[in-house]
Parts: structure tokens; C-alpha cells; sequence
């Protein structure tokens, strides 16, 4: 439950920075 | 067949040190560009020379995508994150990696300062360097805090950019459960003490950190592969 987690762990988890990305232009 | 560069370095900066480094040129049938000195960027961070040629690709193609001038201008690295040139400009998240990766802050990421900043996402890269440059992502408002309504902020930006849905009520809880386990002193904000115990305590934030594909360069740019083949003809 996403209310249950903390919020740094809620951005880590949703791939806040999108990074990945960058990977597969 | 394009024009391709002639690589003189293949060295490992682990194998040579500073002083032993050369600047590489490169010339082609087509025209003379001048290149990065791969070998002084990889010094310092877990690349070697070969996967900091191979991320020059990448670089070029992110650099150029939009305004063709070698440099990664906010735009152009706004189209590689969110793969999109119609998805809106403001991003907070991309927004402050952006700012992080321009080191010297004149608004363009060159390419030395892709590498030392890709660096710190390496797989291989210590946790608390990785730790550190989160922190300064999270410190919005560069105060040397991560403040309450700075991390309120971030959760409603990662709300929106996402399909989560959660109550204003519920992001409050979060809030003040994350202060709850990182804020030891109850000052209301997080410093980098704090932040440092807390991300040892919980490894897991830390995770947006690491970037897989950066254990695998050479096999992510098959095109690098083609251009070693034939600069070692040369």
C-alpha cells in the first residue's frame, strides 16, 4: 500500500528520474 | 558508410595514469572532429575508456536531437527522459537531475560532466556517493535540508507524472511517516546527517540510483563496436 510506504521510497519505486530512458533513445 | 572516427585510445585510465593521458582526435574521409579525451573523463569513475567512447555515442545523440551543437541543452534532455517532444517542458524531477548533471551550472551538460554524473548511477558506484548526490536532488530549494514541504512537493509531482492515485489525506501520512523515521532531531527538516543514517537504514531509497544498463555499455551500442573494429583496422 503505497500509504503505508515512506515517500522516498514511493519516488525510488516509480522511477522518479526516469533514467532508464536515456538508455533507449 | 558515414563518416567514423579514428580512435587512438583504448587504454584503461585504471592502467595509465593522469599524466599519461593523450587527447584523441579523430579524423574521417568526410571531416575532422574533434574528440573528447575519453581517457582523462574515465579517470575517476567506474567507465572504462572503451564504455566512455561507447557513452560518447549516446551523448552525440542526445546532444544533437535538438539544437545541433554538442552540448545536452534542458530540452534535448527532457526529449531523452520522457521520449517525447510533445510531453510538457516543466518536470520537477528532470528538472533538478538536469541541474545536477550541469556542474557548472551555465545551463548545457557537456560531455565530461555526463560522464562524472552518469557515474554516480553506476551499479558498481559506493552508496554514499550515490546517497549524496541524492540528497542534493531532493534538497529542491539548495538550503542543505530536505524540508517538509519540499518532500510534500515531490510526492504530489510523482503523483501526477504517474497513474498512482492517492488521497491529499494519504500523502500527508507518508509525509509524516518519512519524517517520522528520517528527522531524528525533530526539526521539522532532514540534513545530511540524518539523511545519510536513514538511506543506510534503508537501502532501498536508494535504488532510483543504480542504472543496470551501465554494467553492459559496449553491449547497449553495437554501433561503438563497429567503430573499434574500424579504428583498430586504421
Amino acid at each position: 500500500q503505497p500509504a503505508s510506504m515512506n515517500a522516498f521510497e514511493l519516488i525510488s519505486l516509480n522511477r522518479g528520474l526516469n533514467l532508464d530512458n536515456l538508455f533507449e533513445t | 558508410m558515414g563518416c567514423l572516427p579514428t580512435k587512438h585510445v583504448r587504454d584503461s585510465p585504471r592502467s595509465l595514469g593522469v599524466h599519461e593521458a593523450v587527447a584523441v582526435s579523430a579524423e574521417s574521409s568526410c571531416e575532422k572532429v574533434d574528440l573528447p579525451d575519453f581517457l582523462n573523463i574515465a579517470t575517476g569513475t567506474p567507465f572504462t575508456v572503451s564504455e566512455v567512447e561507447a557513452l560518447y555515442d549516446l551523448f552525440r545523440k542526445i546532444s544533437n536531437s535538438v539544437i545541433k551543437d554538442g552540448l545536452i541543452h534542458k530540452e534535448e534532455f527532457h526529449v531523452a527522459l520522457f521520449r517525447s517532444k510533445s510531453k510538457k517542458k516543466q518536470n520537477l524531477f528532470g528538472d533538478r537531475v538536469f541541474d545536477l548533471f550541469d556542474q557548472k551550472g551555465n545551463g548545457v551538460i557537456e560531455f565530461g560532466e555526463f560522464i562524472r554524473s552518469l557515474s554516480v548511477f553506476h551499479p558498481d558506484t559506493p552508496e554514499e556517493q550515490k546517497a549524496a548526490f541524492a540528497f542534493r536532488l531532493y534538497d529542491l530549494r539548495q538550503t542543505g535540508f530536505i524540508e517538509r514541504h519540499e518532500l510534500k512537493e515531490m510526492v504530489l509531482a510523482l503523483l501526477d507524472e504517474s497513474n498512482l492515485d492517492i488521497t491529499s489525506d494519504a500523502v500527508e501520512m507518508i509525509v509524516d511517516t518519512t519524517f517520522d523515521q528520517a528527522d531524528v532531531n525533530r526539526d521539522g527538516r532532514i540534513d545530511q546527517e540524518e539523511w545519510n543514517v536513514f538511506t543506510k537504514d534503508n537501502p532501498y531509497v536508494l535504488r532510483n540510483m543504480s542504472l543496470p544498463y551501465l554494467k553492459d555499455i559496449t553491449m547497449i551500442f553495437p554501433s561503438f563496436v563497429i567503430h573499434s573494429e574500424v579504428s583498430e583496422a586504421d
